[in-house]
């Protein structure tokens, strides 16, 4: 859809391509379309040019309906679990909001909570020593509801403000993976009622009608209160969210846009719904 | 699942003997659907209804099977050729030293972990592999590759000083010959396909190695842009093999499809797990039965 024209059926399907070819999905694109042709039927969308507007408009509504002002006024310690599938870049995530709060004057502590993976702990050490965070680690292969439990504990005593703790990656169909979050997450309460105040989902922005299987099973068993999707700086457009955000009550907080300390950028959805459409 | 929308849809319509042209357009949408739901890409899709239409309109409908069970037969027998077992190699058969692998692909996709499971298999078909840490950007990336060189008992090279990839792999062939290690499996960076300086980079280190195999690593999760990045991969820096990982959870693995037909290259390898030993050869038949859920 290149100048002002009139509305053909190429164009449908023109937007048909490009909103499945955004991940977008087969429901959540032909529902907006069903829009779409309702508002032609009601000559209130009269051309290309309001075909594109609206669409926007109408991506952009669906992605906001969950945003919520983030006050940042947090009781500390602020806990913080970072959860998702093997690979979506948990690790390098947490990396990039310690140092983003504590570039805002925030005392941050790391927690190394996978204990499974070969050099997951010296992974997350290394950001902590190049951000200048404070870190808490077992050795391999301990218990990771024992290091969260630690940090939690050291955390709450010597007054930090935002407790963050990795976990190994995992597949949502695993049961016992699962049941080890869960765990984690009982744990924490334990130290501190109401903790963790953040249970983040990390998303891939290459991953398609997957990332739904991945969010529906990661809130059914542990809650999760904000998403982050990463890697947006590839050519993905991880369309899938906005499926997700019309299935599920959750706000997507931030994205990533590389692999340095400074490539997080917190979400913006009429930014990222221009996006989806070029 | 597919096999009973298409029951559903077959026992709506009266034909028999033949499968109408009606027939066929209704069914096709539904496969359509659970191919684009499958993530299977959408012109990849578009090429293969095409294809599938052409070969049901008129087809007589076999006396032991419903029309639905027709479609899904000329469907199941389209994808799997397409998955094209002619070209099946089953698994990699390291020839004489030295057998170089690349193992490339997009951040997080499974490379350095596939590295050590490809060294767990020919460690037990009685060779001594080499494992290459090339990449030194990620944090620890090199740590992570020497400690599962460790838990399976095989070598790992990582740099001394502060040499790049092509130095890098010169002294571990260097090393290879001495030690007698055979194959080399040389672990890279993950990088995006649009990232000129990186491609760019992974061409100069084949250029430069002229590995035997260079093979793509891609997430079994991957949605849509699996073509852009299987095709730019293919005609950048040319692929040998796919190694799908990731299939122990529950994506569909569309994306596979998608690659092997932009690229024509086979997949050789899945991955189904975390340990080492998760790795098995690629079987076309079991993959298309996923992809249509
Ligand atoms: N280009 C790009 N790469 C990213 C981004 N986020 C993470 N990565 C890369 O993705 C890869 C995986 O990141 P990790 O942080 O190790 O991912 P993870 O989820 O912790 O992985 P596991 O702990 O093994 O499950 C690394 O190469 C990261 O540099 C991003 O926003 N953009
Ligand atoms: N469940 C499952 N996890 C896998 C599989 N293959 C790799 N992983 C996991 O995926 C995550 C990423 O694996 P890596 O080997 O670090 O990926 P990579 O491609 O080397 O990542 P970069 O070097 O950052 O690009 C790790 O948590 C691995 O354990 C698999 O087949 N199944
Ligand atoms: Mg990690
Ligand atoms: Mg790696």
């Amino acid at each position: 859809f290149k100048d002002r024209g009139k509305i053909t059926q190429t164009l449908l399907d023109e937007l048909e391509e490009v909103l499945i070819m955004a991940d977008l999905g087969v429901s959540a694109t032909q529902k907006i379309i069903g829009h779409l042709q309702e508002k032609i039927r009601t000559n209130e969308v009269k051309d290309s040019e309001e075909v594109k507007d609206f669409i926007k408009t109408l991506i952009a509504q669906i992605l906001e309906k969950n945003e919520i002002e983030e006050s940042h006024k947090w009781q500390p310690p602020h806990v913080i679990m970072v959860i998702g599938v093997n690979g979506v870049g948990k690790t390098t995530t947490i990396g990039k909001l310690a140092w983003r709060l504590k570039k805002e004057g925030k005392k941050v502590l790391l927690a190394a909570g996978d204990t499974f993976r070969a050099a997951a702990i010296d992974q997350l050490e290394i950001w902590a020593q190049k951000i200048g965070v404070d870190f808490i680690k077992h050795q391999p292969g301990a218990d990771p509801s024992a290091v969260v439990f630690d940090a939690i504990q050291a955390g709450k005593a010597r007054g930090y403000d935002i407790i963050i703790a990795d976990t190994a990656g995992r597949q949502h169909t695993k049961a016992n993976l699962m049941e080890e979050l869960k765990k984690m997450k009982r744990v924490i309460g334990k130290v501190i009622p109401d903790a963790p105040h953040e249970v983040l989902l990390v998303l891939d922005a290459n991953t398609g009608q997957n990332a739904l299987s991945q969010t529906n099973l990661f809130h059914q068993n542990l809650g999760v209160t904000g998403i982050v999707l990463t890697k947006l700086d590839g050519s993905a457009k991880g369309g899938i969210i906005v499926n997700i955000a019309d299935t599920f009550d959750i706000p997507i907080k931030y994205i990533g846009l590389g692999e340095e300390l400074d490539n997080l950028q917190e979400f913006h959805p009429a930014l990222f719904a221009s996006a989806l459409l070029t | 699942n597919l096999a009973n929308k298409l029951e559903g849809i077959f026992k709506k319509l009266r034909s028999r003997g033949r499968l109408s042209e009606s027939d066929v357009n209704e069914a096709l949408r539904e496969i359509r659907v659970t191919l684009l739901e499958a993530d299977v890409n959408f012109k990849v899709v578009k090429r293969f209804i095409e294809q599938v239409r052409v070969k049901a309109i008129g087809q007589d409908v076999l006396k032991s099977l419903t029309p639905g069970q027709q479609i899904i037969k000329i469907v199941r027998d389209e994808l799997t050729m397409l998955m094209d077992p002619g070209s099946l190699k089953g698994p990699i058969k390291p020839a004489a030293f030295p057998y170089i692998i690349f193992l490339v692909g997009i951040q997080g996709s499974g490379k350095t972990t596939t590295v050590a499971k490809l060294a767990l298999n020919f460690k037990k078909e009685g060779f001594n592999p080499l494992l290459v840490a090339t990449d030194v950007k990620r944090p620890a990336a090199e740590e992570q590759l020497e400690i599962l060189a460790r838990q399976i008992g095989v070598g790992a090279f990582r740099r001394q000083g502060n040499e790049g990839p092509v130095a890098i792999c010169q002294n571990a062939l260097q090393r290879a010959q001495l030690n007698k290690n055979n194959p080399i499996i040389v672990d890279t960076a993950g990088r995006f396909h649009i990232d000129e300086e990186l491609m760019a980079e992974l061409i100069g280190l084949k250029n430069n190695i002229n590995p035997q195999e260079v093979l793509l690593v891609a997430d079994a999760t991957t949605g849509q842009e699996a073509v852009n990045i299987a095709s730019t991969f293919n005609d950048r820096l040319g692929i040998d093999g796919i190694i799908l990982t990731k299939l122990d959870g529950d994506a569909r693995g569309g994306a596979a499809l998608s690659m092997k037909e932009v690229t024509g290259k086979p997949i050789r390898y899945i991955g189904i797990g975390e340990k080492l030993d998760a790795i098995e050869p690629f079987y076309p038949d079991r993959l298309t039965s996923r992809i249509l859920g």
